[in-house]
């Protein structure tokens, strides 16, 4: 299948099924590796752990196509053209990041092309700038009340600064303008010294 | 406000509140959700102390003083559904852990899904009253996610229908359990049973460590808190030594597996009914993992569009740094990841309230899917989560290492998940193991469905050539 399973980057259902023989493809490798520990009169607890490396790698593979496939059908039922719009740029961009991450995987597998990995990488950048205009507003979405938030730099009002400056002088060691320690430790160092 | 991040609002192109609902699955949740919070937050006996300030002591004081008074107030409202608690409580606690986590979030649930109907008559009234306050004690000091190294052994006296539960070596002692230390006066303890001389594997046992009124350790119970952690703070994770500690035969809790007056043991249908719990709280982190990686987001994207530095145009006025493309790259694709992962919570949530309700009524044939899927995407999402939220942090530049950006706290506080209920590697192996089996039965000729189904499906079936 190698050369004939491109995948075309623009189209979410394709993602999906790269995705998807991502994980078929390391999950053969891994149970191949077995066999061949198996073949080498290794015991199968022997083989297992001499194939550790590429199971964890086939059960990430797994978790990672089940997660872009959710994303996807969630976006099934999304009927808002305009939140379908920048939910399907943020399912776009989690795909093309995880293949680009992982491209030798799916460059192994035959799924993707050398000249594809910088098309990919090309597309990444028109999907940040889409997302820019609507960045604040998407974490908006997510609803956390301030006090519930409980960050200085993350507040709604955006009033950073003059918040930090509050909460620092909170501190416990402003409670007092001289520190006690001034007293007890380099005062006395000083007649010493 | 600051006028940059109201400009940021008219830029949209959405309509917040719609997304809103859908993160929250409907516009009626949404309003349940911020009455809810606004119960919390306007009410004074949950004000606090900023924790950032406090000593780790004073912080375990300050989060049981407001969980004795969440109690109340849950009853007070009559907020008894699941979800609802655990959001009432997560406003409580500011999405910090607290020392009534286990009892709320594994001991009630173990006992709901593994006592007997007589069990449930003697424990679940005292614990939801708070009379018994319960832990869930598994991980040992020298043993954790591979539970049949666990050494602490409950073996039956049939001349005193008791259990004798014991920690046989210094690595058996039990070890880490949140609430443990100086808040629970029972735990669900996990031993390896001994009936007629024959060990039975692993069980779960209800054993009382602390006495109903006093609070004293009960005898031959060495019990206390492990000390200061990497996050984790509020709680006071502990240790429990037993010392041929008896308990009746009625503390094993029997739903499944059982042992008779005589010793007799009665096998259970399956042998991973007793990682139910487990499974549960999984499926919960990975919902947790999606909304501590949304906050960091929240806190790093909000302060990229605030904070100002360097140039883009030389003799231009600074940027929001939210317009260099490394910010933006470095904080949209983790954007990206917190919706794709909140979605999964909501994909796994789903799938084990409706494969449970199944197991319920006997049908256990999608367990094995169930707990390979928990276990690889607890691991996938908090490993993930855990460098996006460092990453968030270093893009906040010096002011990210400030305790007033939350960031190190919604760090510390998460990343014990690539631990917990499971060591992250040994989840992805057990995962692994589905996979295997799965693909040879493929291979073999055999029907498979769930998420595994694909291994069974020809290889260019699927994908054509795509034009470029």
């Amino acid at each position: 299948a190698a050369g004939q399973t491109v995948v075309d980057i623009s189209d979410l259902a394709s993602l999906v099924d790269v995705y998807k023989l991502r994980a078929m493809s390391l999950v053969e490798l891994a149970a191949n590796s077995i066999q061949e520990e198996l073949g080498k009169r290794k015991s199968h607890a022997h083989a297992w752990n001499n194939s550790a490396i590429d199971l964890v790698r086939a059960s990430d593979a797994h978790c990672h196509y089940v997660v872009v496939k959710v994303f996807t059908e969630k976006l099934g039922q999304i009927s808002d053209p305009a939140i379908h719009s920048v939910l399907s740029t943020l399912a776009q961009l989690y795909a093309l990041r995880g293949i680009k991450q992982n491209s030798g995987d799916f460059m192994l597998a035959g799924l993707l092309k050398g000249s594809q990995v910088l098309q990919i990488s090309a597309r990444i950048k028109e999907l940040l700038s889409q997302l820019r205009p609507n960045a604040v507003a998407l974490v908006d979405s997510f609803d956390f009340n301030d006090k519930s938030l409980n960050s200085v730099l993350g507040r709604y009002d955006g009033n950073v600064y003059e918040n930090l400056f509050e909460w620092a002088r909170k501190s416990p060691l402003n409670a007092t303008e001289v520190h006690e320690s001034f007293h007890k430790y380099l005062k006395p160092l000083r007649s010493k010294l | 406000m600051n006028p940059d991040i109201i400009r940021e609002r008219q830029n949209a192109t959405f309509d917040v509140e719609t997304l809103t609902n859908i993160l929250d699955l409907g516009p009626e949740k949404t309003k349940r959700r911020r009455e809810i919070e606004s119960l919390v937050l306007s009410d004074p006996d949950f004000n606090e102390k900023d924790p950032n300030f406090l000593a780790r002591s004073e912080r375990y004081d300050q989060a049981v003083r407001k969980s004795a008074a969440m109690i109340l107030k849950l009853r007070e409202y009559g907020i008894s559904d699941p979800e609802e608690i655990l959001f009432y409580k997560s406003c409580v606690h500011r999405n910090r852990p607290e020392p009534l986590d286990l009892h709320l979030g594994m001991f009630l649930p173990t006992l709901l899904g593994q006592a007997t109907p007589e069990q449930m008559d003697r424990f679940f009234m005292p614990a939801w009253n708070l009379k018994i306050i319960g832990t869930y004690a598994q991980t040992e000091m020298g043993h954790g996610t591979h539970l049949r190294g666990l050494e602490t052994t409950a073996t039956y006296d049939p001349a005193t229908q008791e259990f004798v539960m014991n920690s046989p070596t210094v690595s058996s002692i039990k070890w880490w359990p949140g609430g443990l230390g100086k808040t629970s006066n029972h735990a669900v303890v996990l031993a390896q049973l001994f009936t007629q001389g024959i060990c039975h594997g692993l069980h779960a046992f209800i054993v009382p460590i602390r006495d109903l009124d006093t609070h004293e350790p009960l005898p031959g119970i060495t019990v206390g808190d492990i000390g200061p952690k990497f996050g984790f703070s509020e709680v006071d994770n502990g240790f429990l030594k037993l010392n041929h500690v008896r308990i009746p035969r009625e503390n094993m809790l029997m739903k499944y597996a059982k042992v008779d007056l005589d010793g007799t043991y009665v096998k259970p249908p399956s042998d991973k009914l007793m990682y139910g719990t487990m499974v549960f709280i999984r499926s919960l982190i990975v919902g947790e993992s999606a909304r501590a990686l949304a906050k960091s987001c929240t806190i790093a994207i909000r302060y990229s569009v605030v904070r100002h530095q360097s140039e883009i145009q030389p003799g231009e006025p600074e940027p929001q740094i939210l317009d260099f493309q490394t910010q933006q790259d470095k904080l949209f694709p983790l954007l990206a990841m917190a919706y794709a992962f909140t979605f999964m919570g909501q994909y796994i949530r789903e799938t084990y309230q409706r494969i449970t309700g199944d197991i319920s009524m006997g049908d256990f044939s999608e367990m094995p899917e169930l707990h390979a899927l928990s276990a690889g995407l607890k691991a996938f999402t908090t490993w993930a989560v855990s460098s996006a939220i460092e990453v968030c942090r270093m893009a906040c530049g010096g002011h990210g290492y400030s305790r007033s950006s939350a960031l190190p706290d919604i760090y510390v506080d998460i990343t014990p998940n690539c631990t917990y209920e499971g060591e992250n590697t040994v989840m992805m192996l057990q995962t692994a193991r589905y996979l295997v089996k799965s693909y040879q039965q493929a291979k073999a000729g055999q029907r498979l469905s769930g998420t595994v189904s694909y291994l069974g499906e020809a290889r260019q079936q699927r994908l054509q050539p795509q034009p470029m």
